[in-house]
C-alpha cells in the first residue's frame, strides 16, 4: 500500500481489508488545520478476488458511495458513481468522483481539452507463477523488509521500468512486495500479491500528453514484462484518443489482446478510460 | 465464507485541496501534516508506515496493513 502527499492533493492506495474510506473524514480535518479546503475526490477500484471478506464500508460499491457522499462537504455538488463493465464478469472498474463549483469553470472552459496530465492504473492477475515466486522471501532469511525489497526490485526488473526514479521498496514476510518511485514530481508505484491462485500485482504511474508517446509504452510494457499476467485491466484519466490507443500498443507485443475499452465521464473531473486484456492464446 | 486469501486488488482515494493563503499552498501545504496527524489518519486505515522518501515536490510512503 502507498501514500502520496503534495501540496494540494493527496492519493492513499490500499490493498487487503483496509477500510480506506474512513481516512476522509480526518485528512479534511487536518488539512482544514492547514488552511487548505476539499475541493476535488476521486475513489476506484477494480473488482474484489475476496468481496465478502470486506469489512463496512467496503462490503459492496452501493455502500462505498454512500459512505463517501455522507463525509464530503456540501461544496462538492458535482457527483457521479459508475461501474465501467469488461467483457469478463469479474473485472469490472468502479469509480465515483466529486468536485465542487471552483473546479467546473475551469473544465468547462475547456470541456473537451485534451487533459494534460494523467494516471494510468495497472491491475494483473494470474502471474506467471516463476515470476511471482520472485516475491517471495527465502525461508531462513534474517534481511529486513527494506534489504529484502531492494533485492526483489533488482532481481525482478523494476529498477528498470523507469531507470530515472528513485525507489523506496519493501519485501514482507513470507512475501509480498511494495515499492515506490519518485522522479521529479511524478510517483509510480508497484504492489505485488505472488500467492498462487489469486495472484495480483499492480503498476501505477503517472503521465503527460507532451511526453513522449514512447514513453508511456515503454514504460507500460517493462512493467507488464515484469508479472507476465494472463489478464490485465487499464484504467486512464484521460480523453486523450492517443493515450488510451498507446496503451492497447503497448500489450499487443506482448501477447495480451484488448477484450473490451469503456469510457465515461465525470462532471468537473474528466474522463476514464476502462480496458481489459487476455492473453491472446486464449 | 470461502476460504479467502490476502486481497491484492486495491482501494484508491485521491483528494484535492485549495488554499486561501498562498503562502501554504504554495510552500508545502499538505506536507505541513506533521507525522503524528499522518499517523493518525493511516491508523484509522489500519496502515502503518514502513519506508518513506521525499523529494522538491511530494512525500511517498511504503505502507503495511
Amino acid at each position: 500500500s502507498s501514500l502520496f502527499v503534495y501540496p494540494t492533493k493527496i492519493i492513499i492506495k490500499t490493498c487487503g481489508t483496509t477500510q480506506l474510506l474512513k481516512s476522509i473524514r480526518p485528512l479534511i480535518h487536518f488539512a482544514n488545520n492547514l488552511g487548505l479546503t476539499l475541493c476535488g475526490c476521486r475513489y476506484t477500484r477494480g473488482s474484489f478476488i475476496f468481496p465478502k471478506s470486506q469489512p463496512f464500508p467496503h462490503t459492496n460499491f452501493k455502500e462505498e458511495v454512500i459512505y463517501v457522499e455522507e463525509n464530503l462537504p456540501n461544496n462538492l455538488c458535482y457527483r457521479k458513481a459508475s461501474v465501467m463493465p469488461s467483457k469478463l464478469p469479474s473485472y469490472s472498474w468502479h469509480v465515483f468522483t466529486a468536485s465542487d463549483q471552483t473546479q467546473l469553470p475551469y473544465f468547462a472552459l475547456k470541456p473537451h481539452s485534451p487533459d494534460v496530465t494523467f494516471t494510468v492504473e495497472v491491475c494483473m492477475t494470474e502471474l506467471d507463477r516463476l515470476l511471482a515466486r520472485k516475491f517471495y522471501k527465502k525461508a531462513g532469511d534474517s534481511k529486513t523488509g527494506d534489504s529484502a525489497g531492494k533485492e526483489m526490485t533488482e532481481l525482478t526488473g523494476i529498477d528498470n521500468i523507469n531507470p530515472g526514479a528513485f525507489i523506496c521498496d519493501f519485501a514482507f514476510d513470507p512475501c509480498g512486495y511494495s515499492m515506490n518511485g519518485i522522479d521529479g514530481d511524478r510517483y509510480s508505484t508497484v504492489h505485488v500479491t505472488p500467492e498462487d491462485g489469486y495472484s495480483y500485482a499492480s503498476f501505477e504511474c503517472v503521465g503527460s500528453i507532451y511526453d513522449d508517446q514512447d514513453d508511456i509504452v515503454e514504460t507500460l510494457k517493462k512493467a507488464v514484462q515484469v508479472f507476465k499476467p494472463a489478464t490485465v485491466s487499464v484504467s486512464t484519466t484521460s480523453n486523450s484518443h492517443e493515450v488510451w490507443t498507446r496503451v492497447a500498443h503497448a500489450m499487443e507485443p506482448l501477447g495480451l489482446k484488448c477484450r473490451s475499452c469503456a469510457m465515461d465521464e465525470f462532471p468537473a473531473a474528466g474522463t476514464i478510460v476502462f480496458q481489459t486484456f487476455t492473453a491472446a492464446r486464449r | 465464507m470461502a476460504v479467502s486469501g490476502f486481497e491484492g486488488f486495491e482501494k484508491r482515494l485521491e483528494l484535492h485541496f485549495f488554499g486561501d493563503d498562498p503562502v501554504t499552498v504554495d510552500k508545502m501545504g499538505l506536507r505541513l501534516l506533521d507525522f503524528e496527524s499522518l499517523e493518525h489518519v493511516l491508523h484509522a486505515v489500519q496502515c502503518t508506515v514502513v519506508s518513506a522518501v521525499g523529494n522538491h515536490f511530494f512525500d511517498a510512503y511504503v505502507l503495511s496493513e
